[in-house]
């Protein structure tokens, strides 16, 4: 299902421009869904400084997009009211990059039946089937997970299905609309030739015995072991909860032993950044004293400190104990380091100690807050949930209701509260975009399929009775109080009672051991607010970089000189790339072999030479002989 | 009561991509697939 042609590739690095048109809440939404390319493929994104072809988002009635590169300089791509959502931007840029809709692809009736007598009228062209000579499925097998399927209800002229999968299970799993699927990842890094992506950094769930290259430190006064379960707790792992029988592993600290003060650290391998700023992600068990902490170190090795200098970047204290926590540590590291837990066993009785699973780490940014929600199962389909109070880094105190108890849907939204900064913060609260990202608890980041959803407070905007709707909650809102009695005002709800349905909410592993996570982050998008604030260099022809068109293969690396693109080709101790592209490859046993195979021929010319010549001296004087016998005798005697 | 006092974007309802396009009226190949070429 992606077309046919290298002529619809685009380059690894999209340019792409976020025109005035869009909302705000759009271009944040945007902004957010190339970091998921970034994490999950090596498709990155740039703003537009020249290139003869890039994207164009700005907002048209509806969503959509052109498949493939359309070599047109400005290709439009349309994110309109109700698009901004991530996976719906998602869903455009694949079209974009070259792909159709799953159920196009050739074999698609091996997987799915349409029902033809429900579909509107008129739309039937839209369940048309490309064969396989003018779109390739990949060698993927068929995904009815794709962010590209169709949902069973589209098109439809009532209330019946128009597409029903032939294995019934997936019939609600066809039109997802939260994330990438595992397949969508495998077919775009496929057809891109993706071998790394720009964000990922390592992920680890210690299942396999290299426990991802970690090290036990020298110098402290003990070592992580990895186990699959501890006396005192954890009896089972993070990562498969101890579903599956001889794995779950995890490390494990034994504080139930040892004085005071002992210590364990367990260090990364040496890792590359390349963005200068990461997000570090784990879950931590506590089974041991209270006061067990830990420590979280980066060592960054320089020139100048070969040997690595450790820089303290979180003390993690009072773990609660019982059950998997998750932490995140935002990092700014811009040299090669690792990344060190330690260990630090507390004063006081300990009947187990600390274990740490799932660990990942991205150059991403982390969520401001996280709300865990414990004990989901008995709330879904029964109660209504506010979070506790979070401030954003502006100081505006929000809150969020998660509305559990509709039949079908799960519902979220964001709410303004009164905080301590109200004073000096501005009213109607301007710009700032919350995001709410309900956690796939999948071990690896790469392949979680979070729902996420942003909603953009717009100071214009006015309430059904005329009042602003983001002004100060004092004002416009309604007196509220905490669990622990306090009183606050709380503002008028901003969200979507379509967050997620209850079916997906029981899906893959967004409720774990009973667990669930909402990340947080408000941010102030105040500077998307017109072109000239994006960081989008104002095209001119004479910034135009040649290089943009050019790819450098086998490493090359493309400068351009003269104003016209060159490729540097990379060369070793005996081997070289060479030619416009870098594409031939040269090395010394070559030149040995030329320099031998030249010199034999040369040898062999000039011997053939020898040989003729000779042969011709010794017929012009046997002639010369024949033709005069007397000078012949005289001759043999003079010789 | 908590749930009366917040606005809901999608009015109840869950559209997707094709929904969102068809109420508009926009008759895209489909649904969301733009055909002809765009100018420079």
């Amino acid at each position: 299902n992606s077309i046919i042609g290298d002529n619809y590739r685009w380059p690894h690095t999209i340019p792409y421009v976020l025109e005035d048109s869009l909302d705000m809440n759009a271009k944040g939404v945007i902004l957010n869904a190339f970091e998921r390319y970034r994490l999950k493929t090596c498709i990155d994104f740039k703003p537009w400084s020249g290139e003869a072809n890039y994207i164009s988002v700005f907002k048209e009635s509806g969503c959509w997009s052109s498949v493939g590169n359309r070599h047109v300089g400005k290709q439009q791509l349309s994110i309109g009211d109700n698009c901004d959502r991530i996976a719906t931007v998602q869903h455009e840029f694949l079209h974009a990059l070259g792909f159709w809709h799953e159920q196009s692809r050739a074999d698609r009736d091996d997987y799915v039946t349409i029902v033809w007598d429900r579909i509107l009228s008129g739309r039937e062209h839209n369940f048309n089937i490309y064969d396989d000579s003018v779109s390739d499925s990949l060698n993927v097998p068929y995904d009815y997970t794709s962010v590209m399927h169709y949902s069973k209800t589209a098109f439809q002229n009532g209330t019946e299905p128009t597409i029903v999968t032939r294995i019934s299970d997936f019939e609600d799993v066809i039109g997802q609309r939260m994330d990438f699927s595992d397949y969508d990842l495998l077919k775009l890094n496929r057809l891109y030739n993706c071998s790394s992506s720009l964000s990922f950094m390592d992920s680890c769930d210690f299942e396999l015995d290299n426990i991802c290259g970690m090290i036990q430190s020298s110098g402290d006064s003990a070592d992580w072991q990895r186990v699959s379960q501890v006396l005192g707790g954890p009896e089972n792992d993070h990562s498969n909860m101890g579903q599956c029988k001889d794995s779950g592993f995890f490390m494990h600290f034994n504080t139930s032993s040892g004085n005071a003060g002992a210590t364990a650290m367990l260090e990364s391998r040496i890792l590359y950044p390349k963005r200068g700023f990461q997000c570090l992600e784990f879950y931590l068990y506590n089974s041991g004293g209270e006061s067990d902490h830990v420590k979280i170190y980066t060592r960054e090795y320089t020139a100048a400190h070969p040997e690595g200098v450790l820089t303290l970047r979180r003390e993690i204290n009072e773990i609660p104990t019982g059950s998997w926590q998750l932490y995140y540590v935002t990092l700014q590291v811009t040299e090669k380091f690792r990344v060190a837990f330690e260990g630090l066993k507390g004063p006081g009785s300990s009947s187990g100690g600390l274990s740490i699973d799932d660990i990942n780490l991205s150059e991403t940014r982390c969520p401001h807050h996280i709300w865990h929600i414990q004990n989901f199962t008995q709330l879904l389909g029964s109660q209504n949930v506010y979070s506790p109070p979070f401030y954003s880094p502006e100081g505006y105190a929000y809150q969020i209701y998660l509305n559990l108890n509709s039949l079908t849907n799960v519902g979220i939204y964001f709410h303004l509260i009164s905080g301590a900064n109200d004073d000096q913060l501005q009213w109607p609260c301007p710009w700032q975009q919350a995001t709410m990202t309900l956690l796939d608890q999948n071990p690896d980041i790469r392949q979680r399929m979070s729902n996420q959803r942003s909603i953009t407070t717009d100071p214009t905007m006015t309430d059904d009775n005329g009042s602003y709707f983001w002004d100060r909650p004092s004002k416009v809102g309604v007196v509220a109080s905490f669990p622990n009695g306090t009183q606050f005002s709380r503002g008028r709800g901003y969200g979507t009672s379509a967050f997620i349905t209850h079916e997906r909410m029981k899906s893959r592993e967004f409720i774990k051991g009973d667990d669930v996570y909402i990340l947080l982050t408000v941010e102030d998008i105040s500077y998307l607010n017109s072109t000239s604030n994006v960081p989008d260099p104002v095209p001119t022809s004479t910034i135009y970089n040649a290089c943009s068109e050019v790819e450098c293969q086998n490493g090359g690396i493309c400068t351009v000189h003269e104003g016209r693109a060159e490729c540097k080709c990379p060369a070793g101790e005996d081997w070289w790339y060479m030619g416009q592209r870098c594409e031939k490859r040269g090395s010394t046993h070559d030149t040995i072999v030329i320099a031998v195979s030249s010199t034999v021929t040369v040898f062999a010319v000039m011997l053939i030479i020898t040989i003729v010549s000779v042969y011709c001296t010794r017929r012009k004087y046997r002639k010369k002989a024949s033709s005069n016998p007397a000078l012949d005798a005289q001759n043999q005697h003079a010789f | 009561a908590p749930g009366e006092f917040v606005k809901d974007i999608d009015e109840g309802l869950d559209r997707d991509i094709f929904d969102i396009n068809e109420d508009l009226g926009l008759d895209l190949f489909e649904g969301d697939i733009k055909l002809e070429e765009q100018g420079k």
